[in-house]
């Protein structure tokens, strides 16, 4: 019986990764879809209505005097800016002030990299399209056309892990044969893992977010045992209610922030099978998976990035 | 050429294209 | 799968409501002050165009103006359709800031046109002038609604756009933005004026 999991597991990846190579990131698109683009003049913070007003973390921006595609508005952006208030609290002016465009600025300002924002043609086989967003560290990757006539890009979509993860779920029978338990898949991420507790101040838990390249931070008790998560995402909120300048808020305070339609925190232990993590990804809003142990201490984290480079790389 | 009434000083037109056979509603944001 | 293998839940204490009543319960002052972030879906409300309640020709008389400040220009309008606009904008690709930051546009006499056009490889010139329809409908009495149109691309060297060789479906692949971006223009143009 062993035999015949490891077997089938190895034919469900490869048939996944067929179907990858044959459909383009074209196929993923809805029939009728909708795509924000915000102006490189536009303020940040009016940026981050829209962004919460079409309950959406992320869009691509436009710069109209070049007439072309200006890279990705992610909540990193967002992180930074908090991170630039917070060593200058005196630059509040300029931070109310700032516009879409001088993101980049407060990027060198903070000495962090730019998310490099690498993109695709949108019928380029969507394996490819994979492999070039795990090169990428937004987890995201724009498809970006020619217009015919003017040969100016056009900004077609955005492909998101979650949205081809949740593609295969549904369109790949073959994710029912993952049935080998992920503690035995080596991706699990388990070494090294940062977490801290409620009391922590949230401005060390954003500092914690870009420092370890992360989304999430895992929030323990004194005994190990996992009892939220702050994300990356959580910062628009802090943001938004303006308590950015209140620093010493503790992560568990900032977390009351969060609105009522968060699905929860995802937890599952070594021995779930892919099979299942596809189904829950397939039915539901899912982001991540913290492993915990029977007892429901914190173990580690299976992240959608670790699931699709299992699909597209693992052995 | 869709538009929305201006709020927070934010201007928002839309334009429903054809990509290929599909349907692009493409939405801009800019300042007012 | 059979369901029941399955470990996968939901962690309780992170669900929004049953944190916010342990923090509350550990009475901490800032827990009471800060309120759960509401997620309204204010849906969008999309018009066609944009809608006016002034007369007629107050509204073609401050599109007119609004379109002369932006320095784009138009044919003369036909006697017989008087609420209509056929308009052309120079649109020119990364060159395009001139001193007061604003899109250079083409002036009334066309013969300031830039002519250095930017060349594809296929050697035609990269069409550089937008044309737009603007047009005024009555919606009802004292109601109307001035609607914009996308209406294709020119050359500003006067060299006709071919694009007879791409069939109807590759033909799609069309940018809206510079469309969208013009008509944000006109529209400040006007609310700035209004």
């Amino acid at each position: 019986a062993g035999e015949n999991v490891l077997l089938e597991q190895r034919l469900a990846v490869e048939s996944i990764r067929t179907f990858l190579n044959s459909k383009t990131s074209y196929d993923v698109l809805p029939v009728s879809y909708r795509l924000i683009v915000l102006d490189t003049s536009l303020l940040v913070k009016k940026s981050l209505n829209v962004l919460l007003q079409n309950n959406i973390v992320s869009a691509p921006l436009w710069d109209s005097q070049t007439s072309r595609f200006a890279g990705l508005l992610t909540s990193s952006d967002f992180i930074n800016v908090i991170q630039y208030y917070f060593s200058n609290p005196d630059k509040f002016e300029l931070v109310d002030k700032l516009q879409l465009d001088g993101l980049k600025d407060i990027e060198r300002a903070i000495g962090v990299d730019p998310l490099d924002t690498a993109s695709i043609h949108p019928s380029r086989p969507l394996y490819e399209a994979c492999i070039k967003m795990m090169e990428s560290r937004s987890g995201r990757i724009p498809l970006i056309d020619k217009d015919e006539e003017t040969r100016r890009e056009i900004v077609v979509s955005v492909l998101t892990q979650y949205r081809i993860l949740k593609f295969v779920a549904l369109n790949c029978r073959e994710t029912r044969f993952l049935k080998r338990p992920i503690g035995d898949l080596n991706i699990i991420s388990d070494q090294n893992l940062k977490s801290c507790n409620m009391t922590t101040p949230v401005i060390d838990v954003i500092q914690l977010l870009t420092h370890a390249g992360v989304s999430s931070v895992p929030i323990v008790d004194e005994n190990g045992f996992l009892v939220n998560v702050y994300e990356a995402v959580d910062v628009l909120g802090l943001i938004k209610g303006g308590i950015y300048n209140d620093l010493s808020l503790t992560v568990g305070e900032a977390l009351m922030r969060r609105s009522d339609d968060f699905e929860g925190v995802y937890t599952c232990t070594r021995n779930d099978k892919l099979s299942t993590i596809m189904d829950n990804i397939r039915k539901s809003r899912v982001h991540r998976f913290f492993v915990v142990d029977e007892a429901g201490r914190l173990m580690g984290v299976l992240t959608l990035s670790d699931i699709l480079k299992y699909i597209l790389l693992g052995t | 050429l869709a538009t929305s009434s201006i709020k927070h000083n934010t201007l928002c037109v839309a334009s429903i294209v054809r990509y290929k056979r599909k349907y692009v509603t493409q939405i801009l944001y800019a300042p007012l | 799968s059979k369901e029941e293998d399955s470990t996968i839940s939901i962690l309780p204490t992170s669900l929004p409501q049953i944190h916010r009543a342990n923090m509350l319960a550990q009475g901490l002052p800032a827990a009471s002050k800060i309120s759960p972030l509401v997620n309204k879906k204010s849906k969008t409300k999309w018009h066609f165009g944009i809608r006016s309640r002034s007369y007629p020709l107050d509204v073609m008389g401050e599109i007119y103006i609004a379109l002369k400040n932006l320095g784009a220009e138009w044919a003369r309008p036909s006697e017989e359709d008087l609420w209509t606009i056929r308009v052309r904008w120079k649109y020119d690709n990364g060159s395009i800031n001139n001193n007061n930051g604003n899109m250079t546009m083409i002036s009334n006499n066309s013969n300031n046109i830039n002519s250095t056009n930017t060349m594809t490889s296929s050697n035609d010139a990269i069409p550089d002038l937008m044309k737009m329809v603007i047009q005024l409908f009555q919606i009802e009495t004292n109601n109307y609604l001035v609607d914009f149109k996308f209406d294709g691309w020119e050359n500003s060297n006067g060299q006709v756009v071919t694009n007879s060789n791409i069939s109807e479906d590759e033909m799609s692949t069309f940018s809206a933005y510079p469309f969208l971006h013009l008509t944000t223009r006109l529209i400040m143009e006007l609310a700035v004026n209004s």
